[in-house]
């Protein structure tokens, strides 16, 4: 189809749509936007949005494997976050009691990342224009790359990116899921923008 | 800190904002 018109309220909606309307449970979605303006030009893949579902029939127990220590500092990163957005929406030092689990802290600390030419599970596969696909903790954790092995130690077990024309998408899962062809098509249809 | 990008700005916004619905949701008071 015809490339959509680019604004982070459709992008989101897309990311949802393709999501919570997969066959597989997919724990969140990340679209890498390039900086790029021409083929010939120096890029960078940068935080474009992302949606978290999180895990679908999660044990308490068992998702989170982060220390006391590790847990007060997630909680008082969420709470500083919170204080952050509060001018517009959330209310000020508001308590955050629950666990902030590991995919939750994959999720939170990826918007600080970004990824130059042609590095990263992103960039590679912006880079070959060819699908990653990586299903299987072994395998992520034999990957070259830094952010596979990373998703690994906060319980995923598959990370797949998905070349676009202005960015790749990302979708982690803390189940096993093998290839789909349907998949990487409908995610190269619903994220091909045009500017 | 206060020069973080809108695009993440939002992205945070809206991460907060669903998972203070699930924990209301998951509440053992919600119902």
């Amino acid at each position: 189809g015809e490339s959509q018109p680019f604004n982070q309220d459709s992008l989101q909606q897309r990311l949802q749509g393709l999501i919570d309307n997969a066959r597989d449970s997919w724990t969140y979605g990340i679209f890498w936007q390039s900086s790029a303006v021409d083929y010939t030009s120096p890029s960078f893949l940068g935080w474009g949005d992302g949606y978290y579902k999180g895990e679908i029939n999660k044990q308490k127990t068992t998702t989170s494997v982060s220390s006391l220590a590790e847990q007060e500092h997630r909680k008082k990163v969420l709470r500083e976050l919170n204080s952050l957005i509060s001018g517009t929406q959330m209310p000020e030092n508001e308590a955050v009691d629950e666990e902030v689990t590991d995919t939750e802290w994959f999720f939170l600390i990826s918007m600080t990342q970004s990824f130059v030419n042609g590095s990263g599970l992103p960039g590679q596969a912006m880079f070959s224009n060819q699908p990653v696909w990586i299903a299987g903790r072994e395998r992520l954790l034999a990957s070259q790359c830094e952010r596979a092995r990373q998703g690994e130690g906060f319980g995923l077990q598959t990370i797949v990116c998905i070349p676009s024309t202005n960015g790749v998408l990302e979708l982690g899962s803390t189940e096993l899921i093998f290839q789909s062809s349907d998949l990487m098509n409908e995610a190269r249809v619903l994220f091909n923008f045009s500017y | 800190n206060k020069d973080l990008p809108l695009s993440r700005k939002k992205s945070l916004r809206r991460f907060l904002e669903k998972r203070k619905e699930r924990q209301v949701s998951a509440s053992p008071y919600a119902y």
